[in-house]
Protein backbone atom coordinates (compact mmCIF):
# COMPACT_ATOMS: atom_id res chain seq x y z
CA UNK A 1 0.00 0.00 0.00
CA UNK A 2 1.74 3.06 -0.98
CA UNK A 3 -0.66 5.79 1.08
CA UNK A 4 -1.24 7.95 -1.99
CA UNK A 5 -4.47 9.78 -0.61
CA UNK A 6 -5.21 11.42 1.51
CA UNK A 7 -1.93 12.67 3.02
CA UNK A 8 -1.76 13.22 6.92
CA UNK A 9 1.30 14.08 7.46
CA UNK A 10 2.75 17.66 7.01
CA UNK B 1 0.08 10.69 15.29
CA UNK B 2 2.77 9.47 17.72
CA UNK B 3 4.89 11.88 19.80
CA UNK B 4 7.95 11.88 17.10
CA UNK B 5 5.33 13.17 14.81
CA UNK B 6 3.78 15.46 17.15
CA UNK B 7 7.50 16.73 18.29
CA UNK B 8 8.54 17.18 14.40
CA UNK B 9 5.67 19.21 13.77
CA UNK B 10 5.63 21.42 16.35
CA UNK B 11 9.99 21.56 15.69
CA UNK B 12 9.36 22.81 12.39
CA UNK B 13 7.03 25.71 13.62
CA UNK B 14 9.65 26.42 16.08
CA UNK B 15 11.98 27.20 12.99
CA UNK B 16 9.57 29.03 10.88
CA UNK B 17 8.04 31.13 13.98
CA UNK B 18 12.05 32.03 14.87
CA UNK B 19 13.07 33.31 11.20
CA UNK B 20 9.87 35.27 11.86
CA UNK B 21 10.34 36.57 15.29
CA UNK B 22 14.27 37.16 14.36
CA UNK B 23 13.56 39.42 11.40
CA UNK B 24 10.72 40.94 12.72
CA UNK B 25 12.66 41.90 15.91
CA UNK B 26 16.31 43.07 14.50
CA UNK B 27 14.25 44.26 11.38
CA UNK B 28 16.69 42.81 9.61
CA UNK B 29 16.80 39.87 7.50
CA UNK B 30 20.83 39.94 7.27
CA UNK B 31 22.43 36.41 7.08
CA UNK B 32 19.00 34.75 5.45
CA UNK B 33 18.83 33.72 2.04
CA UNK B 34 15.85 34.94 0.19
CA UNK B 35 15.95 32.23 -1.74
CA UNK B 36 15.76 29.27 0.41
CA UNK B 37 13.03 31.02 2.28
CA UNK B 38 11.03 31.54 -1.78
CA UNK B 39 11.71 27.92 -2.21
CA UNK B 40 9.79 26.61 1.13
CA UNK B 41 7.40 29.12 0.34
CA UNK B 42 6.95 27.07 -3.23
CA UNK B 43 7.55 23.86 -1.41
CA UNK B 44 4.35 24.78 1.38
CA UNK B 45 2.04 25.73 -1.76
CA UNK B 46 2.49 23.02 -4.26
CA UNK B 47 2.10 20.47 -1.03
CA UNK B 48 -0.86 21.89 0.41
CA UNK B 49 -2.75 22.11 -2.40
CA UNK B 50 -5.14 19.33 -0.62
CA UNK B 51 -6.55 21.86 1.34
CA UNK B 52 -8.95 22.23 -1.59
CA UNK B 53 -9.66 18.80 -2.06
CA UNK B 54 -9.43 16.82 1.20
CA UNK B 55 -10.33 17.20 4.95
CA UNK B 56 -8.26 15.65 7.07
CA UNK B 57 -8.26 16.94 10.25
CA UNK B 58 -8.53 20.44 12.11
CA UNK B 59 -4.99 19.98 13.70
CA UNK B 60 -3.92 19.36 9.67
CA UNK B 61 -5.80 21.86 8.48
CA UNK B 62 -4.59 24.56 10.68
CA UNK B 63 -0.96 23.90 10.61
CA UNK B 64 -0.74 23.74 6.87
CA UNK B 65 -2.47 27.13 7.07
CA UNK B 66 -0.16 28.31 9.52
CA UNK B 67 3.02 26.96 7.49
CA UNK B 68 1.68 28.90 4.14
CA UNK B 69 0.70 31.67 5.86
CA UNK B 70 4.20 31.65 7.93
CA UNK B 71 6.59 31.66 5.09
CA UNK B 72 5.15 33.88 2.59
CA UNK B 73 4.89 36.59 5.30
CA UNK B 74 8.62 35.65 5.66
CA UNK B 75 9.41 36.10 2.11
CA UNK B 76 7.71 39.45 2.21
CA UNK B 77 9.52 40.31 5.18
CA UNK B 78 13.03 39.85 3.60
CA UNK B 79 11.91 40.70 -0.15
CA UNK B 80 9.13 43.92 0.05
CA UNK B 81 9.36 45.26 3.90
CA UNK B 82 13.53 44.87 4.94
CA UNK B 83 14.48 44.33 1.73
CA UNK B 84 17.16 47.11 2.45
CA UNK B 85 18.53 44.65 4.77
CA UNK B 86 18.95 41.62 2.52
CA UNK B 87 22.21 40.19 1.57
CA UNK B 88 21.30 39.51 -1.74
CA UNK B 89 25.64 39.52 -2.81
CA UNK B 90 25.93 36.60 -0.43
CA UNK B 91 22.88 34.57 -1.76
CA UNK B 92 24.19 33.74 -5.30
CA UNK B 93 22.94 29.87 -4.68
CA UNK B 94 21.32 29.20 -8.56
CA UNK B 95 17.77 27.60 -7.30
CA UNK B 96 17.22 26.71 -11.29
CA UNK B 97 19.89 24.00 -10.53
CA UNK B 98 17.35 22.36 -7.92
CA UNK B 99 14.24 23.46 -9.22
CA UNK B 100 14.25 22.38 -12.82
CA UNK B 101 16.00 18.53 -11.86
CA UNK B 102 13.63 18.34 -8.63
CA UNK B 103 10.71 19.10 -11.37
CA UNK B 104 11.70 16.54 -13.48
CA UNK B 105 12.32 13.89 -11.17
CA UNK B 106 8.54 14.46 -10.22
CA UNK B 107 7.62 13.61 -13.22
CA UNK B 108 9.64 10.32 -13.32
CA UNK B 109 9.45 9.36 -9.83
CA UNK B 110 6.09 9.43 -8.59
CA UNK B 111 2.91 7.68 -6.63
CA UNK B 112 0.68 8.50 -9.12
CA UNK B 113 1.08 10.26 -12.44
CA UNK B 114 -1.67 12.76 -11.88
CA UNK B 115 -1.18 17.24 -11.27
CA UNK B 116 -2.17 16.98 -7.50
CA UNK B 117 0.35 14.10 -6.91
CA UNK B 118 3.04 14.82 -9.29
CA UNK B 119 3.14 18.71 -7.01
CA UNK B 120 3.09 16.60 -4.06
CA UNK B 121 5.64 14.77 -5.27
CA UNK B 122 7.90 18.12 -6.45
CA UNK B 123 7.35 19.60 -2.58
CA UNK B 124 8.61 16.63 -1.16
CA UNK B 125 11.99 16.47 -3.27
CA UNK B 126 12.36 20.37 -3.72
CA UNK B 127 11.98 20.55 0.15
CA UNK B 128 14.87 18.14 0.82
CA UNK B 129 16.91 20.56 -0.62
CA UNK B 130 15.62 23.29 -0.25
CA UNK B 131 18.20 24.61 2.77
CA UNK B 132 21.03 24.62 0.58
CA UNK B 133 21.00 28.09 -0.61
CA UNK B 134 21.23 29.03 3.17
CA UNK B 135 23.94 26.70 3.93
CA UNK B 136 25.62 27.70 0.74
CA UNK B 137 25.35 31.41 2.25
CA UNK B 138 26.81 30.48 5.53
CA UNK B 139 29.72 28.62 3.75
CA UNK B 140 30.09 32.13 1.66
CA UNK B 141 30.41 34.48 4.61
CA UNK B 142 31.67 32.01 6.90
CA UNK B 143 29.30 32.84 9.79
CA UNK B 144 26.01 32.85 10.68
CA UNK B 145 24.43 34.99 13.79
CA UNK B 146 23.02 32.34 16.84
CA UNK B 147 19.38 33.10 16.39
CA UNK B 148 19.76 31.62 12.83
CA UNK B 149 21.84 28.70 14.23
CA UNK B 150 18.62 27.65 16.15
CA UNK B 151 16.38 28.22 12.81
CA UNK B 152 18.70 25.80 11.17
CA UNK B 153 18.90 23.60 14.06
CA UNK B 154 14.81 23.09 14.50
CA UNK B 155 14.48 22.92 10.85
CA UNK B 156 17.05 20.16 10.80
CA UNK B 157 15.52 18.41 13.68
CA UNK B 158 11.98 18.62 12.20
CA UNK B 159 12.90 15.89 9.87
CA UNK B 160 15.33 13.94 12.08
CA UNK B 161 11.99 13.41 14.12
CA UNK B 162 9.88 12.36 10.98
CA UNK B 163 12.43 9.67 10.26
CA UNK B 164 12.04 8.00 13.52
CA UNK B 165 7.95 8.60 12.80
CA UNK B 166 8.14 6.89 9.75
CA UNK B 167 9.82 3.93 11.51
CA UNK B 168 7.61 3.71 14.15
CA UNK B 169 4.53 3.71 11.47
CA UNK B 170 6.43 0.96 9.67
CA UNK B 171 5.83 -1.18 12.62
CA UNK B 172 2.87 -0.09 14.17
CA UNK B 173 0.60 0.75 11.29
CA UNK B 174 1.85 -1.08 8.15
CA UNK B 175 2.87 3.05 6.84
CA UNK B 176 5.82 2.81 4.20
CA UNK B 177 5.92 5.65 1.73
CA UNK B 178 9.72 5.29 -0.24
CA UNK B 179 9.58 8.73 -1.83
CA UNK B 180 8.77 10.83 1.75
CA UNK B 181 11.26 8.24 3.16
CA UNK B 182 14.32 8.19 0.99
CA UNK B 183 13.71 12.43 0.56
CA UNK B 184 13.83 12.91 4.28
CA UNK B 185 16.69 10.77 4.66
CA UNK B 186 18.65 13.12 2.19
CA UNK B 187 16.84 16.27 3.84
CA UNK B 188 17.99 15.14 7.43
CA UNK B 189 21.99 14.38 6.11
CA UNK B 190 22.32 17.59 4.44
CA UNK B 191 21.76 18.89 7.94
CA UNK B 192 24.24 16.82 9.66
CA UNK B 193 27.43 18.85 8.89
CA UNK B 194 25.35 22.24 10.61
CA UNK B 195 24.20 20.14 13.31
CA UNK B 196 27.99 19.35 14.59
CA UNK B 197 28.98 22.58 14.22
CA UNK B 198 25.66 23.68 16.29
CA UNK B 199 26.36 20.80 19.24
CA UNK B 200 30.35 22.02 18.95
CA UNK B 201 29.83 25.34 18.95
CA UNK B 202 26.99 26.87 19.30
CA UNK B 203 25.52 25.02 22.33
CA UNK B 204 29.48 26.06 24.40
CA UNK B 205 28.46 29.54 23.57
CA UNK B 206 30.54 30.42 21.02
CA UNK B 207 29.27 31.55 17.79
CA UNK B 208 28.91 29.90 14.61
CA UNK B 209 31.93 30.70 12.22
CA UNK B 210 34.10 28.22 9.79
CA UNK B 211 37.91 28.58 9.31
CA UNK B 212 38.71 30.98 6.39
Amino acid sequence: DLNINPKDEL
Amino acid sequence: MNIFRLTGDLSHLAAIIILLLKIWKTRSCAGISGKSQLLFALVFTTRYLDLFTSFISLYNTSMKLIYVACSYATVYLIYMKFKATYDGNHDTFRVEFLVVPVGGLSFLVNHDFSPLEILWTFSIYLESVAILPQLFMISKTGEAETITTHYLFFLGLYRALYLINWIWRYYFEGFFDLIAVVAGVVQTILYCDFFYLYVTKVLKGKKLSLPA
